[in-house]
């Protein structure tokens, strides 16, 4: 070990170990979380031996569906079944393991974080069932689709239509334009053979607003598209390059009615439509994809400081005293400034992230009652969030980068990848500004509610201190 | 209300801040509409004072959810290790004011010895986290393949790392690259 490291190391004034049972949420929680790593790192053939960056686009992605699968079963094999869903949950909460050995991610991403759980929001129970039993047992790999070329963040701007043939009983899915092909949705391109696909549905002449529909795209023996579905890659991009966003046009594709997923509304045979109860439901979903992403800010800015601050520990520059030889980069004040706001944010956010996830279970545990009450502060305060974490991630992850002066550039370090990763965060899931802007319009609301004497909810109470001294 | 450097007291100026932008961002489309616009283009008018709100609320919330949680958290913590996430909590949100200065100049009382003050602070704290800098890191407790990186392996052999990974490049395989035969040479001898 490098003796500026072992040195540092030896100047620490706190328990070590302690902060890292406290960050895991106990012992036991690390041990399980070390336990895990250990088991799945140690699969052969895991982790390259010739760095990724060295590979072709091609291979970039072949290699990457190689690894999807031996990590796959290794995860299986690895899972300790006596855990409860609650140790099991704090064993995975800061584990990066997919970044570790997906340096640009899993082309599976996608199956696990949305189809999946687009298939509990969406399908109804018997659907659930079905599909469920396939997608949990990787008998058919998925993928959501909502963003199109045209339009992302604005969802009632989405172009595919699914127009309702009531004498077949079947949905016709249209692309009628360029900009309403689907475009991005990782593991689209190549990987997925079905995929849940938000599109605009018209029944007995009607519009019925955008609903999601699950499809088969391609053969379950050959992997060919399926007649009328049009596929493929959209190219390299800054970063997440083996995660396989796609692109998808429908020519008049027919699907069985059953393939719209109808828990929160339903088409009926004769083709009378039936609104969901309360369209809110479905924002459920969105708030915990949120949640996660404001957790997986704070992992990747803790990742990326660790290799910042290990590095300013070894490498020696400059002369702060004449003639006293080249000091450790970490004793510039200015590196500390760079730094050390980015422990703090890591912790911040992930203190933040253990919070707001307690409000979503909080929250969708009334959902469940009947009460919405929560629902606008739960929405408004993850929209914010997910948005200044992302941002503040990015700019410290470069921070971070640039503080290894040169050498951070250098794609061996990691950082450019990190920072790629979470550079994206800024505009999947709800481009940020718009988001704000969201967040804006409830603080609005809640203004107006404290001027006129009304209560407000406990995060924006603040708001009516100073109406209330005026 | 006076100003207070302390944390609780810079969580309080920062709802301050969200406060006197959202009343700003409302009086704003106000004075919009009073000109004759419609709802819709006095809110896209005072968008960016709108998204400068939010982000103001936001950091606000972070701020005292952060104080907050390590408060709730951290009792049954050692000693070393209670202060020192104390003073992560502080370092933010000095740093977020130092940050943030023209805005809390604007909405708070803040005044110029309260920012001498707390940058004096903040310099103090980065001193005292100083000697804990890499056992917070390796507390995060990223395993080498986790970290995936060069620079950041728990042993420091950076150098000889970088070195390791750049031998692995394909085009180290050989001494002389064929382009150099295709085009190079001749270029450099003029039989292009």
């Amino acid at each position: 070990v490098n003796e500026d490291l072992l040195s540092e190391r030896k100047k620490c004034e706190f328990n070590v170990e302690e902060l890292t049972n406290y960050l895991d949420g106990g012992a036991k929680a690390t041990e399980n979380r070390r336990k895990l790593e250990r088991k799945v790192l140690s699969t052969k053939g895991l982790i390259d031996n010739v760095p990724e960056e060295f590979l072709s686009h091609k291979e970039k992605y072949e290699n990457a569906v190689r690894k999807a699968v031996l990590f796959y079963k290794a995860m299986k094999d690895a899972e300790d079944p006596n855990l409860s869903e609650q140790e099991r949950a704090n064993t995975t909460y800061r584990s990066l393991l997919p970044s570790a050995v997906f340096k640009d991610n899993s082309p599976f991403t996608l199956h696990v974080a949305m189809f999946i759980p687009a298939i509990l929001g969406h399908a109804d129970e018997e659907q659930k069932k079905y599909w469920m039993n396939r997608a949990s047992k990787m008998e058919i790999i998925g993928t959501y689709a909502q963003t199109e070329l045209g339009h992302g963040t604005f969802i009632r701007g989405l172009e595919t239509t699914a127009t309702y043939d009531s004498k077949t009983e079947e949905f016709v899915m249209h692309s009628p334009t360029l900009t309403s092909y689907k475009w991005w949705p990782g593991s689209l391109a190549h990987t997925a053979n079905y995929c849940v696909v938000m599109a605009h549905l018209y029944s007995q002449g009607k519009s019925c607003g955008i609903q999601p529909f699950i499809i088969q795209l391609r053969d379950e023996e050959t992997h060919m598209p399926l007649p009328g579905i049009k596929l493929g890659e959209i190219g390299a991009k800054l970063g997440f390059n083996t995660v396989n966003n796609g692109f998808l046009g429908f020519e008049n594709h027919r699907i069985p009615r059953n393939r719209m997923l109808m828990k929160n509304a339903q088409v009926l045979k004769d083709g009378t439509f039936r609104k969901s109860p309360n369209s809110k439901l479905t924002y459920g979903t969105m708030v915990y994809v949120r949640v996660v992403i404001v957790n997986g800010m704070a992992n990747q800015l803790a990742r990326a400081v660790t290799i910042a601050v290990r590095y300013s520990a070894v490498r020696r520059q400059s002369e702060l005293k004449p003639d006293a030889g080249e000091p450790q980069i970490l004793d510039f004040v200015t590196q500390q400034h760079k730094l050390f706001i980015a422990i703090a944010s890591s912790h911040a956010f992930s203190l933040t992230a253990k919070w707001l996830t307690r409000m979503y279970y909080k929250v969708t545990a009334d959902l469940e009652k009947g009460n919405m009450d929560e629902l606008p502060e739960l929405h408004a305060i993850a929209c914010c969030l997910k948005a200044v974490t992302s941002w503040d991630t990015s700019a410290m992850t470069e921070r971070c980068r640039t503080s290894c002066g040169g050498h951070g550039y250098m794609l061996s370090s990691n950082l450019p990848q990190i920072y790629g990763l979470v550079t994206a965060a800024v505009t999947y899931e709800g481009e940020n500004t718009v988001l704000m802007l969201q967040t804006a319009r409830s603080l609005v609301k809640a203004f107006e509610q404290a001027a006129a004497g009304k209560p407000l909810s406990p995060t924006m109470s603040y708001l009516s201190e100073k109406i209330d001294k005026k | 209300q006076k100003w207070d450097n302390s944390v609780d007291g810079i969580i309080k100026g920062f709802r301050r801040v969200a406060t006197g932008k959202v009343a700003s961002a409302v009086a704003s489309m106000k004075k919009y509409i009073k000109r004759g616009l419609g709802p819709e283009d006095a809110w896209n008018m005072s968008s960016v004072q709108l998204v400068a709100a939010s982000e103001a609320h936001c950091r606000a919330f972070i701020l005292s959810t952060y104080r907050s949680e390590v408060d709730r958290t951290t009792g049954s913590l050692s000693e070393p290790l209670r202060r020192l996430m104390n003073e992560l909590v502080q370092l933010y949100a000095i740093y977020w004011t130092l940050e943030k200065l023209g805005d809390l100049l604007l909405y708070t009382s803040i005044s110029e010895n309260d920012i001498r003050e707390l940058q004096s602070t903040y310099e103090d704290l980065l001193g005292r986290i100083r000697p804990n800098a890499v056992g917070l890191v390796d507390a995060f407790d990223f395993s080498d393949q986790i970290l995936n990186s060069t620079l950041g392996a728990y042993d420091g052999r950076v150098y000889e790392r970088l070195m390791e990974e750049a031998l692995k490049s394909p085009l180290n395989a050989e001494p002389v690259n064929q382009s150099f035969h295709k085009y190079l040479k001749p270029f450099m001898q003029g039989k292009l």
